[in-house]
């Protein structure tokens, strides 16, 4: 879940 | 992060805020939608999942926990406590879950970025959070006279998500290969819903009379 995407916003 | 983001958080933790305080020092929850309640609580646990393995910074934890432990205390205080329980308005607040949570749940499926179990409910949290609002506008209309507390809880509520997208057109023009179209589309739905209220809350604060809606 890590790799790739990151979701930063709230 | 940018000004925009940062006060779309603080406006929304201030929503959540004045909802708080409200049910606890009035001991009412009278014109609250404990369903509304009870899908942000789910919004919030199914996004933030990604609490114990995901660190990204110490201000989004920090506002991860923040929002699903007011949000808990809201739905306590509207099931559980003694007094402000029986000021729930129950059968005003008839919107089904279902309506809501099974179009997300099957469309999360659909469309997605990543076919995986969390990236599969954070997906299905960012399309129940576009609709969370409804019960509670819902309520709103049925009850017709909104007290000050709760119209200006919905209020600070769609402050909140247009500053969001103040917030990703700062990103898409400053961060080369920022784009989010899921994000962004449920977003302008969400914020779309809120734009009915908006222009009765202006007009009431215009001629500084109470809210009102119209039937």
């Amino acid at each position: 879940l890590t790799e790739g995407k990151f979701h930063d916003e709230l | 992060m940018n000004l925009f983001r940062f006060a779309g958080d603080i406006l929304h933790l201030l929503s959540i805020l004045v909802l708080l305080l409200k049910i606890h020092a009035t001991k009412s929850c009278a014109g609250i939608s404990l369903k509304t309640q009870e899908l942000y609580l789910a919004v919030f646990i199914t996004r933030y999942l990604d609490l114990f393995w995901n660190f990204h910074s110490l201000y989004n934890s920090v506002f991860k926990v923040v929002y699903i432990g007011t949000t808990s205390m809201i739905v306590w205080y509207m099931r559980r406590h003694r007094n402000v329980k029986l000021t729930y308005d129950r059968d005003h607040d008839t919107f089904r879950y279902l309506f809501l949570v099974a179009p997300c749940a099957v469309l999360s499926l659909l469309i997605n970025a990543r076919y995986n179990l969390f990236e599969i409910l954070w997906t299905f949290s960012i399309y129940l959070e576009a609709v969370a609002i409804l019960p509670q506008l819902v309520l709103l209309q049925r009850t017709k006279n909104v007290d000050n507390l709760t119209g200006n809880y919905v209020f600070l509520l769609g402050l909140y998500r247009a500053f969001y997208i103040l917030n990703w057109v700062y990103r898409f023009a400053t961060e080369p290969g920022y784009s989010a179209w899921l994000v962004w589309i449920s977003g302008l739905i969400q914020t779309g819903l809120y734009l009915d209220f908006f222009y009765y809350y202006v007009q009431a604060w215009k001629q500084s009379k109470k809210l009102q809606l119209p039937s």
